[in-house]
C-alpha cells in the first residue's frame, strides 16, 4: 500500500460520502456508510471524531488522509 | 463527562473501517 492508495482511497470514501461534493464530510454524511461497511453507525461516529483532529464536526480530505495513513504507516504526510 | 459524545474509536475499530476500505472494490465491475 502506497501514498497513491491512499489518494485513491480517500477520494474513493469521499464520492461514497460527501456526494454533495462540499469538499468535508458529517457525522450525518458518514452514516451513509454503514450500509458499505461492516461497522455499525455507532463504530462509525466513533471512526469520524478520531479522524476530525480539530473536532470541529467536519471532516476534510486532508484530516481523512492524513489520519489513513497515520493508521497505515504510523505517520503523518505532511 | 457523561454529556460527552461518541468518544474516539479504538485501534480495532479504526483497523476494521481503514481494512474494509481497502478491501472494497473500486470503479467498473
Amino acid at each position: 500500500v502506497g501514498q497513491n492508495t491512499i489518494v485513491e482511497k480517500t477520494h474513493e470514501f469521499f464520492q461514497m460520502c460527501d456526494i454533495e461534493s462540499k469538499g468535508f464530510i458529517t457525522q450525518r454524511d458518514m452514516q451513509r456508510l454503514t450500509a458499505e461497511l461492516p461497522l455499525s453507525a455507532e463504530e462509525l461516529e466513533n471512526v469520524f471524531n478520531t479522524l476530525d483532529s480539530d473536532g470541529n464536526g467536519y471532516l476534510t480530505l486532508d484530516e481523512f488522509s492524513s489520519g489513513f495513513s497515520e493508521f497505515l504507516f504510523g505517520r503523518k504526510i505532511s | 463527562d457523561p454529556n460527552m459524545k461518541a468518544g474516539a474509536a479504538n485501534e480495532g475499530v479504526l483497523a476494521n473501517f481503514f481494512n474494509s476500505l481497502l478491501s472494497k472494490k473500486t470503479g467498473a465491475p
